[in-house]
Order: structure tokens, then C-alpha cells, then sequence
């Protein structure tokens, strides 16, 4: 199953999820839309900031790897909210919210909200 | 990303997802995974987006991640989003962002107001088919009613092709991955074949949540960057995610 082509029979009986290939429920929140925007994701961020500070982290590492100086991180970290400044709202708020709660760098939140579209080259 | 559609025979549609992330970027050896797919894991939260106290859509997200790639308005509309890889891709957006040009609009917060501001499958389909964006991309849209579903093939800025479910000729589903319909998928990356052979084996007759679940359960449409399944009904508004992990012998991709 390393290499192609396809070997795995189709699997059947696999729900309810449980057994090796399952690792947990997502668990549920609400997100008020009601609130300002800076504020919508409090709760949610309080819960998660741990997790969150150990994903930039990994990502941090990584691009150590190539950039021993840091010089990357440091344009995240300084250039990147003067650049990215003009997000749509309420996203950059949220953004900013999110930054304040996680007690992360601006920079680092929104290279986390534009990863998706970096990787698509 | 594994992305499907389907219709059964009393005109249900169901909508689910493989989210997979993090190719290349860093092997934890120890563990035999990717580093930032088990780091994106437990970041991964259910939301219930209200207003007045009032459910708009449900979505499965990353904690602090602002944009959607995955939601349901309950008894209208399902999306889902998967990676259309281009040379031509979100970096060139990026940098027409930087130095000034902002008519296009990014992926995950497009997807997101669609979900909060689309009143229907029709209005939520002529935005993700118009409007344009800071990346390529592929669309996977599902309605409320029999045969509506689709997978919209976007470029930047114009849209390639929209691939309708039609059930007049047999075709009760739609898979989609990362690859355009049309063109053969890498050989070393082919999901989409595993993913086809084993809805044919199940049949319309016999499509459900449990059963959609299966076919994601099956390697290599469950491998090595799946971060997790979501599983939508859009007439009973629901949507499930469960994290997943793929022990060895699991493909890397």
C-alpha cells in the first residue's frame, strides 16, 4: 500500500466511527455573529490556544530548517500585518481578535489564514 | 482532499469530505506522520455560526482559521472546497495583493460569506462560479433538491467547467479530488479511482452517511495528510467530523 496502484479492498462497517483509523470527535462551538468581530472567537481561542501555539510552532520549525537566520519569521512577523493590513472586514478583525487572545503575533495569525492558498502552487 | 457527492434513490443528497494538509511539510519519523496534518488535528472545531440566537450555517474548521472550507446551510446548500494545484496559483495572487490589486478575493473567506449570505443553491453557485479569486480551486456544491450538485473547476480568475450531477445517465454521485475531471489523476496519487470503485460497489440503492463514511475510510482515500472526515445531509442540516489518523501500512499522500 506504499506504492501505487490501489491494493485496500473497499472498507465496510466503519460506522459508527471507532477502531484505529479513528481519532476523536471535533468538538462543537458557537461563533455569534451577533458580537463584534474582534470578540467572536474568544472561546474558542481560549481552548485552543495551546494547540494553536504548537501548530505555528511546527511551522516555524520547518521553515528554520531553511532559513537558519530567521529572516522569514521576522518578515511574518513584521512586515506581513503592514502588508496584509487591508483584508476584508470582518476578517481582519476576527484576525486581530484571534492574534490578541492567542497572545501570538499578528503576522503569525494571518500567514496561518492565507496558508491554505500559498500551498496551491 | 477527497470530496463526494451523491444522490440516493428517494433524492437525498449527501456531501463529504477527506481533509488532507501538509504534504512536504516536515515527516515526524517517530510518529510516521506528517507534522502539520497532526498538528492541524486537534485544532479541528465544529461551528455553529448564529445570529439572533439563529443557526446560518455549520461549519468544521481549524481554531483560529477565519475563512470555511467545509459547510452546510441546513435544507439549502452544502460546499466544500478541495486544491486545484497551478502554476499560476494563490503565491500570484498573493503578490497582486501585496503590491495593490484587490479585486479578487480569497478562497476560505468567499466561502464563508457565501454560506452566511446565499439564500439558495442557484445564488451560492453564480458566486463561487463568478467571482475571482487569489487561487485556483474546485468547488464542490450540493442543494436540496434532486440533481442538484456540482463540482465548479476554477481558474483564478475565470471558471474552467462545471460538472453536474446527471442522474438520467447514471451518474447518482460526483467525486472529486485534486485533479481536474477531465484529465487522468497523477499515477502515484490516484484517489479518485479507489474512491469510484467503491461507490459503484455500494450502489445508489444503498448510499447513506455510513456508507459514504466507508468509502473514506479506504486507503488511499484515507492516508497519511487525512485530517479528518466530514459528513453533510443538508435536508436534516447536519454535519459530523471525526478525526482521523492512518496507521501503517497507510500511503503517504
Amino acid at each position: 500500500q506504499d506504492v501505487p496502484p490501489f491494493t485496500e479492498d473497499c472498507r465496510s462497517g466503519t460506522y459508527p466511527p471507532t477502531g484505529p483509523t479513528f481519532k476523536g470527535n471535533a468538538s462543537w462551538y458557537i461563533v455569534n455573529l451577533d458580537l463584534p468581530p474582534e470578540e467572536r472567537w474568544n472561546s474558542i481561542i481560549k481552548d485552543k490556544k495551546v494547540e494553536l501555539f504548537n501548530l505555528i510552532q511546527v511551522i516555524k520549525d520547518f521553515i528554520k530548517v531553511f532559513d537558519p537566520a530567521g529572516k522569514i519569521i521576522g518578515l511574518v512577523d513584521d512586515e506581513l500585518p503592514l502588508i496584509l493590513d487591508s483584508l476584508p472586514s470582518p476578517f481582519l478583525e476576527e484576525i486581530k481578535g484571534i492574534a490578541a487572545v492567542s497572545e501570538t503575533p499578528l503576522g503569525e495569525i494571518i500567514f496561518y489564514n492565507i496558508f491554505y492558498e500559498l500551498f496551491t502552487v | 482532499c477527497t470530496a463526494i457527492i451523491a444522490e440516493d434513490k428517494t433524492g437525498r443528497l449527501f456531501h463529504a469530505r477527506n481533509l488532507d494538509f501538509g504534504l512536504f511539510l516536515g515527516w515526524d519519523i517517530k510518529h510516521s506522520t506528517w507534522m502539520v496534518s497532526q498538528s492541524l488535528k486537534p485544532l479541528t472545531v465544529n461551528i455553529d455560526f448564529q445570529r439572533n440566537n439563529r443557526t446560518i450555517f455549520k461549519s468544521v474548521t481549524f481554531a483560529g482559521y477565519v475563512g470555511m472550507l467545509t459547510g452546510v446551510k441546513p435544507g439549502i446548500f452544502t460546499v466544500t472546497m478541495n486544491e486545484r494545484f497551478n502554476l499560476d496559483g494563490g503565491f500570484v495572487g498573493i503578490i497582486e495583493w501585496i503590491f495593490g490589486i484587490r479585486n479578487s478575493v480569497w478562497i476560505g473567506f468567499l466561502i464563508r460569506s457565501v454560506l452566511e449570505n446565499a439564500t439558495s443553491y442557484e445564488e451560492a453557485k453564480n458566486e463561487l462560479v463568478e467571482t475571482k479569486l487569489i487561487s485556483p480551486a474546485y468547488f464542490m456544491l450540493g442543494g436540496n433538491k434532486s440533481g442538484e450538485a456540482c463540482v465548479i473547476t476554477r481558474a483564478r480568475e475565470t471558471c474552467l467547467d462545471i460538472w453536474e450531477l446527471d442522474l438520467k445517465q447514471g451518474m447518482w454521485y460526483l467525486v472529486e479530488t485534486n485533479y481536474d475531471h477531465w484529465n487522468k489523476p497523477l499515477f502515484v496519487d490516484d484517489r479518485r479511482t479507489p474512491a469510484m470503485k467503491c461507490m459503484n460497489k455500494i450502489t445508489q440503492e444503498k448510499i447513506s452517511v455510513p456508507t459514504i463514511y466507508d468509502v473514506l475510510s479506504t486507503k488511499p482515500v484515507l492516508n497519511k495528510l487525512t485530517t479528518f472526515t466530514a459528513l453533510m445531509n443538508v435536508a436534516e442540516g447536519t454535519l459530523e467530523t471525526y478525526l482521523r489518523d492512518c496507521p501503517n501500512p497507510c500511503v503517504p499522500w
